[in-house]
C-alpha cells in the first residue's frame, strides 16, 4: 500500500489543490 | 456541441482533450494530477494506446496556450461492465497519465459526484470539441452549453422502443432548443454547480445523433461509477519514472562501491 495517498477533506485526491473550484466567476 | 458558445479560458480548468493520431477525438476531465475521466468507447480495444495524447489547459484545439501540457497514456482503465449489459453500458474509461499534471489557474480537477448526489433542480452543463451542426462542421474553440437534466422515466419514454436506458445512464437535452451534445464531445464532463463546488455528474456517451431534439443525450452516470473510480485511483501504482542518465550512472557507480567495500576486508 506504499502507493497510496491520503485523501484530502475537499474529496480531490491531490493534497494541495481542492476539486470542482475555479478562479473565475461565472455570468 | 449544438447551440452552445465560444467557453472562456479559465471557465472549465478540468475540461480535457484526447487526441489519437494527432487529432481531437474525444473529450475528458481532469480529476486528479494523474488520473483523467473519459469514455470506454473512446479507448477501443482495436486501438493503438501510444497514439493517444491528452491535451489539457487547452481552449483553442489550433494553438497551445500558456496552460496548456500535453501528457501521453500510461493505462487505460475500462469499466468491466463496458458493452456487457448494454451495446453501450459502463461507458467509463480511467486514463493513467505517465506523468504529473502541473495545476494553475488554468488546469484544475472536477469533483466526482457521490453515490447520494441529489441531482434535482441541477443547473448543468456540457463542454467540448464535438461537431457544432449538423452538417460536421467543427469547432476550434471550446464549446459549451447549459443542458437541462431529464429523469430516468422520461427520458425511456422519449426513446421508447429504440433503446433501452439504464441506471448507469443520466440523459440530458432541451427538447425545444436545439441545445445538445454531438460527435466528438464523447468522454467529456456533464457539470453541475452545488454550494460553489463544480461535481461531474455525467460523461458524454451516446445518443441518436445530434439532429433530433427529442431524443436527449445519454451520459454515463458518474455517481453510479464513483466507488469504481476512486477504488482504482486510489489502489493503481503511480506510472514507473525512467530513471535520468545521470542518476542510472549513479546508481552504477554506488553499487560497485559497496560491493568493494564488502570484499576489501576479506583480502
Amino acid at each position: 500500500m506504499a502507493h497510496r495517498r491520503p485523501r484530502s477533506q475537499s474529496g480531490a485526491w491531490s493534497p494541495d489543490v481542492a476539486c470542482g473550484h475555479r478562479y473565475i466567476q461565472g455570468k | 456541441i449544438l447551440g452552445g458558445a465560444d467557453a472562456l479560458e479559465r471557465r472549465w480548468p478540468w475540461q480535457v482533450s484526447v487526441h489519437y493520431g494527432g487529432f481531437h477525438v474525444c473529450g475528458g476531465s481532469i480529476i486528479d494530477e494523474y488520473w483523467v475521466l473519459s469514455a470506454a468507447h473512446c479507448f477501443n480495444r482495436d486501438k493503438n494506446m501510444e497514439a493517444f495524447d491528452i491535451y489539457v489547459g487547452l481552449v483553442d484545439l489550433r494553438f497551445a496556450g500558456n496552460h496548456t501540457q500535453w501528457f501521453e497514456v500510461n493505462k487505460v482503465i475500462v469499466h468491466p461492465t463496458y458493452e456487457v449489459y448494454h451495446p453501450v453500458g459502463g461507458d467509463v474509461a480511467l486514463v493513467q497519465l505517465k506523468s504529473r499534471i502541473v495545476f494553475s489557474d488554468s488546469v484544475l480537477p472536477v469533483c466526482i459526484a457521490s453515490p447520494d448526489v441529489n441531482l434535482h433542480n441541477a443547473t448543468c452543463w456540457s463542454t467540448g470539441w464535438g461537431l457544432v451542426s449538423p452538417q460536421g462542421h467543427v469547432p476550434n474553440k471550446l464549446q459549451e452549453v447549459q443542458i437541462p437534466l431529464i429523469s430516468l422515466p422520461l427520458c425511456r419514454l422519449l426513446y421508447g422502443h429504440l433503446s433501452y436506458i439504464m441506471p448507469d445512464m443520466l440523459c440530458a437535452g432541451d427538447i425545444r432548443d436545439m441545445r445538445t451534445v454531438c460527435e466528438g464531445d464523447s468522454g467529456g464532463p456533464l457539470v453541475c454547480e452545488f454550494n460553489h463546488t463544480w461535481l461531474q455528474v455525467g460523461i458524454v456517451s451516446w445518443g441518436r445523433g445530434c439532429v433530433y431534439p427529442m431524443y436527449p443525450a445519454v451520459y454515463a452516470r458518474v455517481s453510479y461509477f464513483s466507488k469504481w473510480i476512486r477504488y482504482h485511483m486510489e489502489h493503481t501504482p503511480p506510472p514507473s519514472q525512467p530513471l535520468p542518465a545521470l542518476a542510472r550512472v549513479l546508481g552504477v557507480s554506488v553499487s560497485v562501491l559497496a560491493a568493494l567495500l564488502a570484499v576489501l576486508p576479506m583480502l
